[in-house]
Formats: C-alpha cells, structure tokens, sequence
C-alpha cells in the first residue's frame, strides 16, 4: 500500500512505476497518470498529471527527473513533490492554490533504460542504452540530444563518449516523445523544471552560449528568491545562473530547448551534492535535499502565479 | 555483493587544475587512464580552476595518483573504496536484499 512506500530510500523503475500506477488508481482526484510514448529498449514512458481536475484551461508546468541514469536522487524528488502535493492539498494553502490554478506534469523518470541499466549493471551509467550501429558503444546523452544548437559546442559526436549528441537531434525515442508532448501543449506550459545531479546549483537559459535571455529579470529573481528559500531550511547554498557561465558550455540541452520552444521558465536544478558523496548521496541525505528543494520548487511557482 | 562487486578498489579523485598545463596533463591523463569523468561533463571541460571529479579503477588509480604527483598536481580521494559506498548508499536496501 502507499502508506508504507518510503521516499526516504531509492527506489528501482518497477518499484517506482508501481507507486504510480497505485497513485492513478488511488489519488484519481488529484492524479492522472498517462503515457507519452516508448523507450528505445520498449518500456512506457509514464508521466503524472497533478492538479485539481477543471473543466477550464488552465497553465501547467513540466517537471523532469532522471535524464542522467545515475543522478538518483532526481527520481527521488519527483516522487518526494508528488508525495508532498497530494499530502498538504488540504492543510496548506500556498499548494492548494499551486493545484487549483496550476496542472504538474511530472516525469518521475525521462531516461527509464539507462535508469534500469544503472540499477542492474552500472551504477555510475549516465546515457540512454540506444545500440550504435558502427560501435560497440551503447547510448546518447539525452541532455545533448534536443534540437537546439545540436551538437555544437560542449557536446561530442564521438558514440563512446559521454556526451555524445546522437546520429541527430530528437533521435532517442525518449526525447522525441517528450519533445512532442511539450510541443503540443506549448501554449499551456509556463516552466519547464529539469532535475540533475550533482553541484547544487539552478541554472536557467542559456547553455549553449553566453548571452542574456530576453527575459532575464523574471527569470534572476525567480532562482535569486528560489535559492533563498532553498537555503532557508538547511543553510545549503546554491549557486544561480545561466547554465553556460555557472557551469559550462552544453548545446543540445532540453532547458535551452523548452525555453526556445516558448517556455518561459525553464531551469535545471543540480541537486546536492557538491562531490563529498557524488552520485551516491545517502539515503540518510534524501530528505533533506527533498525537503530544501520544494520550497525552491514552490517558491519558483508562486512566481509564475503573480504578474513579473 | 552489489553489482558483483565490480568497483571494488575504484576511487574518485578530485583535482582543481591551477594553471592550464596542469590542466593539460589532466586531460591527456583522463583520456589515457579512460576515466569516468563525474564532473564536469567531459574532458573537453577540464580547464583551470575547474572542479574535476574522476572515478578510476583499482589498477588504474595508482598509475593516475604517481602521475599526479609526479606532476605536483594536488588531489583529494573523494571516495577511497567505491564498491564499500555503493553498498553504503543503498544501505538499506543491501540489508533488505540480504533479509
């Protein structure tokens, strides 16, 4: 039962997709869950709807979790905001109103093979598991793979490497599914929220060049006030900026695409560490980093609920 | 064991590169010694100043580490035994597994 689903240890894909589809079925007042398509090796790429129902139109923002297989603790805030909404609707007025006016499309986990491949084979895997035809090497980089400046600096075209960019852009089945759903409800996204691990840092446009977005403003004093809010729990603090110049240059990525695409908040959380336990952030360290991150996910959301 | 116990001995090493030839030496190193690069995203990235994670296998990590100090590059041992981490991470899941 949900009642002893803890969202205090990781999780495996089947745990995780069992704990939605137990959601869909239980929470249908406030959860929905549906699919947007296949991943390379077959498996269902689910995606939560969460919001009060409404017959009118309403805004929505994107969340994101687990492009990089090995960054566990994005799938770990996914289901820790879920867990979070459907538990404080009632008591708290600041998230009743976030899902009264809002729609969240939450992605517990965008790349589900390398995600499984990560829970049986490699620990530290990061890409997708696509087969190359003319190398041995498995997998594209699926933040390298959007088509914005594809390609291009900060990403590779080399099959081994880490970053490599795909044969062409959208060319795993994952990011051209997501790309299409958010392509299709573009005029009702307002952020797009990705979540990587680890640097505990918000990054908003640009990656794939130093410049400034049009709307630089709204965006700084969302991630100013957001990284505040974060630090006001645990005292950590998170570096903010555009993606090229806080952490570096990267072409290809889904943020710089959402934001290209028309959305206009479109940030990257590197969530904790800064490298004392990397990828394996304890068990001991989820609630903490979960707990600091909704209020900067929260706080970003009031943001867009108010006129900038 | 996790994983069959394939990162016993690995570890992760982390070098701020000073200047750009230790920066360089870096590079030739991480590319040779087929380094995990855990941050920053990839080697073309290692610059000076830039916070360089690796995980290197057992055998390979002595190699990087008498490179390093040969070249007077400091270094910290971020993570000494990867296989005893991964176990740790997931601790209670390695002792459900077991139950």
């Amino acid at each position: 039962s949900l009642s002893g689903y803890s969202y205090e240890i990781y999780h495996s894909l089947e745990e995780i997709q069992n704990w939605m589809y137990h959601l869909n079925k239980t929470r249908s007042d406030l959860v929905h869950m549906f699919c947007v398509g296949k991943s390379y090796e077959g498996r269902p790429l689910f995606v939560l709807k969460l919001g009060k129902r409404s017959a009118g139109y309403k805004k929505a923002v994107w969340i994101d979790c687990g492009i990089h297989a090995r960054e566990w603790i994005g799938p770990a805030f996914c289901q820790w905001f879920v867990k979070e909404a459907l538990h404080t609707y009632q008591s708290d007025p600041a998230m009743r109103r976030m899902l009264n006016q809002l729609y969240f499309y939450i992605m517990p986990i965008f790349n589900v093979d390398g995600y499984h491949f990560s829970w049986t084979h490699d620990r530290f895997w990061r890409k997708t598991r696509s087969k190359n035809s003319r190398f041995h090497c498995h997998g594209v980089d699926a933040n390298r793979n959007w088509k914005v400046n594809w390609c291009d600096e900060g990403a590779s075209l080399h099959p081994c490497d880490d970053t490599y960019c795909g044969p062409f852009p959208e060319s795993e089945p994952e990011v051209k599914a997501v790309a299409h759903f958010l392509r299709q409800h573009r005029k009702q996204m307002k952020a797009y929220l990705s979540f990587h691990a680890y640097a505990q840092m918000l990054l908003y446009p640009y990656s794939y060049k130093y410049a400034m977005i049009p709307n630089f403003s709204c965006v700084e004093s969302a991630a100013f006030n957001a990284v505040n809010a974060l630090q006001s729990v645990y005292g950590i603090r998170y570096q903010y900026g555009p993606a090229s110049s806080t952490l570096y240059v990267s072409s290809g990525s889904s943020m710089d695409w959402a934001y290209k695409n028309g959305i206009p908040y479109a940030f990257a959380f590197e969530l904790r560490d800064t490298g004392h336990f990397g990828f394996l952030l304890p068990e001991t360290l989820i609630k903490p980093t979960c707990t600091e991150t909704m209020l900067a996910v929260k706080n970003i959301t009031m943001h867009l609920l108010k006129k900038c | 064991y996790l994983y069959d116990n394939r990162y016993a001995g690995d570890k992760v090493i982390r070098v701020v590169p000073e200047n750009d030839k230790e920066a360089e030496t870096l590079k030739i190193l991480s590319q040779q010694l087929q380094v995990d690069l855990w941050q920053p995203g990839s080697i073309s990235y290692i610059s000076k100043n830039a916070i360089t994670d690796v995980r290197v296998t057992r055998n390979n990590s002595q190699i990087l580490l008498s490179c390093l100090q040969q070249a007077n590059i400091h270094y910290k041992v971020l993570i000494s035994d990867l296989q005893k981490a991964v176990e740790k991470q997931s601790g209670s899941r390695s002792s459900r597994n077991r139950r």
